[in-house]
């Protein structure tokens, strides 16, 4: 946790950020089966709020990042809940349209 | 092309709908939402259309997987139409495509894949209608609101892995002059309750994460009594 609080924002610490997670779980109507994977999606959490400082002060836009319902995901939790683990597309046909039907069936 | 275009003012952009966490469907969402607009726009009928059509019958049972856009569309052309979400309604996770409940609604006339050309895809949008876009989602686990840009180490155009609708595009200039750009307005599908009301702000004209590397669109042919509705 210390590791953790030394990348986030200085002036979090560490109970204000359980009064995060609190809400957090409140706000997003999160919970978990017991102690243990509340304590594993807490420092997930923290995780995250680093991450999202990270990226705010690395952001070249005007978007903001903070707390989403995805906060107690791991990166990898995410891309396999939300991301689609595909190959990388083969270039498709680029246009299809009733009169080329045909053509289009024999190249694929 | 014009400077701003924005779909959603029009009425044309259906509701925005949450894919659950179960199923990897972003693919199909987009291409339903993508004919929907379109339908919208040029025969003036708007449709709520089966998500879960697409994910049964563009692939065999593995369509919460993920998926491609062109797949779901080129299901649709073959099968003739797509039936509505009340006859065929989401359940978010594979099963055997279910045809007796395909009602062949809305035929597309075909699909087109544009060229990797922000000015192009924004004529199209401008012209036509939403179109749907591939790109890298890594950094919209932490996003709240605002305009996304990103150097492309931190969002890999190369590693494309969702699928949104871009349903416009404008411009911002801040009066202080702390930044101005160009961006587009892309519908998700992760609920209302997700960014700012279902939708994300990406920048426009640098590639970021991707979104010019695959878009692509339903073709729907105008009605014959209407004109097709201009993007406010």
């Amino acid at each position: 946790a210390s590791e953790v609080q030394a990348a986030l924002p200085p002036n979090l610490i560490m109970t204000q950020m359980v009064q995060m997670f609190q809400d957090f779980m409140r706000q997003f109507n999160k919970t978990y089966e017991s102690q243990e994977e509340t304590h594993r999606r807490f420092k997930v959490f923290m995780r995250n709020l680093e991450v999202s400082h990270v990226l705010q002060v690395s952001e070249l836009g005007t978007a903001q990042y903070g707390i989403t319902r995805f906060s107690d995901l791991t990166e990898h939790e995410f891309a396999k809940m939300y991301g689609m683990s595909l190959p990388s597309p083969a270039p498709p046909v680029k246009q299809l349209s009733y009169p080329n039907l045909g053509n289009i069936a024999n190249k694929s | 092309i014009s400077q701003s275009c924005d779909w959603r003012k029009a009425g044309a952009v259906s509701a925005v709908k949450d894919q659950g966490p179960d199923c990897r469907s972003c693919w199909a969402f987009a291409t339903v939402s993508n004919i929907e607009a379109l339908w919208n726009i040029h025969q003036h009928v708007p449709r709520n259309l089966s998500v879960q059509e697409v994910i049964d019958c563009a692939y065999k049972k593995t369509g919460c997987q993920g998926g491609f856009v062109w797949d779901g569309l080129l299901a649709v052309f073959k099968n003739r139409g797509l039936s509505s979400s009340v006859l065929y309604p989401y359940v978010g996770r594979n099963q055997p495509c279910q045809e007796h409940r395909r009602k062949k609604v809305t035929p597309i006339y075909g699909y087109e894949v544009l060229p990797r050309d922000e000015k192009y895809i924004a004529g199209i949008v401008a012209s036509q209608g939403p179109v749907t876009a591939l790109f890298n989602m890594k950094v919209l686990q932490n996003y709240k609101k605002g305009i996304l840009r990103r150097p492309s180490q931190d969002c890999r155009p190369d590693h494309l892995d969702h699928v949104g609708v871009i349903v416009g595009f404008n411009e911002v200039k801040s009066r202080r002059g702390s930044w101005t750009g160009p961006y587009w307005i892309i519908q998700n599908s992760w609920g209302e309750h997700w960014g700012e009301q279902g939708y994300f702000r990406l920048h426009r004209g640098t590639n970021t994460c991707g979104i010019a590397m695959y878009a692509v669109t339903a073709t729907v042919k105008d009605s014959e009594r209407k004109k097709p509705v201009l993007c406010p």
